[in-house]
């Protein structure tokens, strides 16, 4: 009786961005923060 | 207005499929142990970016309440907006009814038309919630859709297949070398007290009078405070960016994660990330403000050793290690 969700792999989004040329543009506009999330929900 | 930033997932590469509405309409989410809202791109955002994701259309579902509540989804310097609504949401065959979600109205700009899943299903505490909006699993627990109150993560080594989210239960052929079960600190993130990273040679090199850690699905790497980030670089030899030498990283010992008096190492295969001929270490610097002291973030790097647990009955968590 398990309820089992498959995780597919894919492409991050740095990798598709940076096989499309626009991974400094995303990085000059957008700085990267891992900690963003962890700022916002207030935890 | 509850707040959702997406710029911190852009190294996520883990997505599974969920549906929202009567009839169902199919999403691409990441399941995120380190936030608690469920959210998904709607049919109210009509850019082209959007229009590269599948979007939740409210008028086609005949189970559909609506709210007039916002949302704000930051995303870099930009964010998307939208609005809270209702729905039966479908996750692995489990129906959720009623269950509050985020539905985007606009969004940022060109970048997110390359975002991988459409939105994001949080797994974390109800306290840390944007908008106190129930999560999906405290509604699967109070509703008694689950078997037992916890849900496990197996994310598989070699990234290609096999990875699962399993709610309501362990699969126990996963769960063959042992279970170690380590209590929460707080119930916000998956939080625990880690007593001391050590590297290299078995020497205490970072959090070394103890410090948190989360254990996130939403993180790709090692975060680690920005000091310690420093260290472990110094001892590894790599340069400001993490870069090592390919030719000695299959010869580098594990690293090692100290956490309610045990070991849990991370190999040196987890950690060194090979690409385009370079190597880098799967280390990065996150520093968060917080009372109870410094944060590391044990991402996916580290889950992919550790089939892990998520028990919410007892506010623990397991780690099985997979080898």
């Amino acid at each position: 009786c398990f309820h089992k969700v498959p995780l597919r792999k894919g492409k991050s989004l740095r990798q598709t961005l940076r096989e499309h040329g626009l991974l400094e543009r995303y990085l000059r506009e957008h700085p990267y923060n891992p900690a963003s999330k962890f700022y916002s929900s207030g935890g | 207005v509850s707040s959702e930033p997406l710029e911190n997932y852009m190294d996520n590469e883990y997505f599974g499929t969920i549906t929202i509405g009567t009839p169902p309409q199919e999403f691409s989410v990441l399941f995120d142990t380190g936030s608690s809202n469920l959210w998904v791109p709607s049919v109210y955002c009509s850019s082209t970016s959007c229009g590269n994701h599948n979007r939740f259309n409210p008028s086609a579902s005949s189970s559909f309440v609506s709210t007039s509540q916002s949302v704000e989804i930051a995303y870099g310097t930009g964010s998307m907006t939208g609005i809270l609504g209702y729905d039966t949401v479908n996750v692995a065959g489990i129906n959720v009814v009623n269950q509050i979600f985020g539905l985007a109205e606009t969004e940022p700009g060109d970048f997110f038309y390359y975002m991988p899943f459409d939105g994001i299903l949080g797994l974390a505490f109800p306290s840390i919630s944007s908008s106190g909006a129930t999560p999906v699993f405290d509604n699967m627990m109070s509703e008694g859709l689950v078997a037992q109150d916890l849900f496990s993560v197996y994310l598989s080594n070699n990234g290609q297949s096999g990875s699962f989210v399993l709610f309501g239960g362990v699969d126990s052929s996963y769960t063959t070398n042992g279970i170690s079960w380590i209590p929460l600190s707080a119930e916000t993130y998956w939080q625990i007290s880690m007593d001391r990273y050590m590297n290299l040679n078995g020497e205490a090199v970072a959090c070394t009078s103890g410090c948190q850690a989360i254990v996130d699905t939403g993180t790709s790497l090692l975060a680690v405070p920005n000091n310690a980030l420093s260290i472990i670089q110094s001892t590894f030899g790599a340069n400001s960016n993490g870069e090592i030498s390919c030719s000695v990283a299959s010869t580098l010992p594990d690293v090692v994660f100290y956490i309610n008096g045990q070991a849990f190492p991370v190999p040196p295969s987890a950690y060194v990330i090979q690409s385009n001929g370079y190597c880098t270490l799967g280390f990065e610097g996150i520093d968060i403000p917080t009372q109870s002291g410094e944060i590391w973030i044990l991402g996916d790097i580290f889950i992919r050793q550790y089939y892990v647990i998520f028990d919410r009955a007892n506010n623990m968590v397991g780690l099985s290690p997979l080898s």
